[in-house]
């Protein structure tokens, strides 16, 4: 991994007295590659080279004797830093019921992630309602309905003959009626350049006034990561993050794109297809992941 | 990269730069311009209003003249969908039903996701769509068993086409692709040679581990092409000039959106050119 590559590059230095510049730029050009190679963005990873490299041509660096050792120090200081700490919390109202929106791409993993949160806030001792807000993907409502079903999970829908903010609206009126606390809303998957479908979105935010709005992102995004995310975090304004798909090889670069453009906590990872397969996202444990 | 006077440092690295941003990766963006810069060299080019054009033509010589088609010269033709979750596996199955259904080809579905909740409904909603039979199990079914029945089905119906749709699965868990590779074996014993086509359907907003996907899935089943989905995103999916490098596995159609019309043939120009669109 990188901290292997920056170790060789920098030991050959030992001995040598005193680490160069020319030295250090060399091991900011393995930086580069490893993050970029991770599929963090590339805008992203200029700037995060650049505070690195500032640090690494410092004291500590360069009069150490194992200046390699400095370096990967640094870069994992700088990742966990960016990363921020764990926070899985959701914003929850003072008066019930919460309501949490889950947005983002084509595939990334919102309707799963909605019945894993249902089954983690229940076990919270929370009582959650799914709400089936995407009337447009072939059995999308019986999709929910179905891992409803198997959480014994209650799932709200309309049907697909019913706009998504109606639905919504419905549901928080039968949350209400029916004591259900927190009210998790999946909708279909949109482009973030699709104007009528972000337009969707935002009448849901005004409608039913979400507490908490999180960006699904899949775990194997690459570059597209920062425009996805700037773009969703603009026009509706982000809570916080759930990075899925975490279970298969991908590095998760997106995962820095995401928290270095947008400030938003990544709160959860997708570790799985099954209802328990979420847990708190552990930034330390993704900044391992990326260094390789 | 444009109203550039002269060929310096600058331009090689805002083209470096406009490719790794396309996920075409950074040792193939490097190696690209590389190449490039030795070609400026050779032809004594000094205009730099031509070195995008240059770049583009190079990338789109290496993904190949043509498109290679789909051979659908077998009776029937079975073709296996396979992918990562999430990629537009099922979705992509629907479009190619309709654009040969439109050609007048007889074909057939066989419903082999009988994992996710849902699935067996979503292929049988765009089969009702498109005008097409569903071949399907129960909830849970063996997928191999589904597609030894679904062979049978297009035999006895005398189909044309018979598409395979697949779970999703990631690469690196093995049970998984193992259970594919029983797929594959139920598929050659049903009807020897089958399936004619292995297509690895990739989500063009997907990073550098496509390259991992097609490596294993290729491992796995062996694939005949890609289809490269979400291009109607901002995503270029540029990392199929590695894979194309690589295992030479060339992309045969890309997918432009969420209608059953939203499938185009993949032309390497056009693509070359995205890249820095
Ligand atoms: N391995 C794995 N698969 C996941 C994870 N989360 C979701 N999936 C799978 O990814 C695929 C897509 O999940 P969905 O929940 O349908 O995604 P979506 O965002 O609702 O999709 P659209 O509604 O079409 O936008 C399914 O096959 C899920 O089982 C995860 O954390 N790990
Ligand atoms: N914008 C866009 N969306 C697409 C495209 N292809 C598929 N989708 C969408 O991507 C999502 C996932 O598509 P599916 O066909 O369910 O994907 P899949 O690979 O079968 O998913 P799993 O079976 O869960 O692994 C759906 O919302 C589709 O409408 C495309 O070319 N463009
Ligand atoms: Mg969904
Ligand atoms: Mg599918």
């Amino acid at each position: 991994g990188l901290a292997e590559k920056l170790q060789n590059t920098l030991k050959k230095l030992r001995g040598k007295g005193k680490v160069t510049e020319a030295d250090v730029a060399e091991a900011m050009r393995e930086v580069r590659m490893a993050l970029l190679a991770a599929d963090v963005n590339l805008k992203v990873v200029k700037d995060f080279v650049a505070r690195v490299k500032e640090r690494a041509i410092g004291q500590d660096v360069l009069e150490s004797l194992t200046p390699g050792q400095q370096v990967v120090k640094v870069v994992h200081d700088e990742l966990i830093q960016l990363m921020g700490g764990t926070t899985s919390k959701l914003n929850m109202s003072s008066k019930p019921p919460t309501v949490v929106m889950l947005v983002g791409l084509q595939g990334a993993g919102k309707t799963t992630t909605v019945a894993k949160l249902g089954l983690y806030l229940r076990k919270q001792g929370r009582r959650p309602l799914l709400v089936a807000c995407d009337v447009y993907r072939p059995a999308a409502v019986k999709q929910l309905q179905v891992l409803g079903n198997q959480l014994d999970l209650p799932v709200f829908s309309m049907g697909t003959g019913v706009s998504p903010v109606d639905i919504a609206r419905g549901a928080t009126e039968y949350a209400v009626a029916q004591g259900r606390d927190v009210i998790l809303l999946d909708t279909a998957g949109r482009l973030h350049i699709n104007e009528e479908l972000m337009d969707e979105l935002k009448s849901i935010k005004s409608t039913v006034k979400p507490h908490e709005i999180m960006l699904v992102v899949d775990a194997m995004t690459g570059q597209d990561a920062v425009n996805v995310a700037d773009s969703f975090h603009k026009q509706l304004g982000l809570d916080g993050v759930v990075l899925t798909k975490l279970d298969g090889d991908a590095r998760g670069g997106a995962a820095l794109s995401v928290k270095a453009v947008t400030g938003c906590p990544i709160k959860f990872a997708g570790m799985g297809e099954k209802p328990d397969a979420l847990e708190p996202f552990h930034p330390d444990r993704l900044a391992s992941r990326i260094l390789g | 990269v444009t109203g550039r006077t002269k060929i310096d440092d600058e331009l090689y690295d805002e083209l470096e730069e406009a490719l790794i941003s396309a996920d075409v990766g950074a040792e193939t963006s490097i190696e690209l311009v590389e190449r490039l810069r030795r070609k400026v060299k050779e032809q004594k080019i000094s205009d730099p209003s031509l070195l995008q054009g240059l770049l583009q033509e190079e990338i789109a010589a290496i993904l190949g003249g043509e498109a290679i088609p789909v051979n659908l010269g077998n009776q029937p033709t079975v073709i296996l969908i396979v992918g990562v979750n999430g990629v537009g596996k099922t979705t992509t199955i629907a479009k190619l039903a309709h654009r040969w259904k439109q050609e007048g080809r007889k074909v057939l579905l066989a419903a082999g996701d009988t994992f996710r909740a849902a699935a067996i409904d979503q292929l049988e909603i765009w089969g009702q769509r498109v005008g097409v039979e569903v071949i399907r199990h129960q909830e849970g079914a063996d997928p191999s068993a589904v597609a030894f029945d679904a062979v049978q089905a297009a035999k006895s119906r005398e189909s044309d086409v018979l598409i395979i749709d697949t779970a999703g699965r990631l690469h690196n868990k093995s049970h998984l692709m193992n259970e594919l590779s029983k797929i594959n074996r139920v598929l050659d014993r049903a009807m020897p040679g089958a399936p004619h086509e292995t297509l690895l359907v990739l989500d063009a907003t997907t990073g550098q581990n496509a390259l991992s996907q097609a490596r294993i899935f290729g491992e796995a089943v062996g694939l005949t092409g890609l289809v490269l989905t979400k291009l109607d995103g901002t995503a270029k999916g540029g990392v199929i000039l590695a894979i194309h490098s690589e295992l030479q596995t060339p992309v045969k159609f890309i997918g432009i959106g969420e209608k059953m019309d939203d499938l185009r043939d993949f032309d390497p120009g056009e693509f070359a050119k995205a890249l820095f669109g």
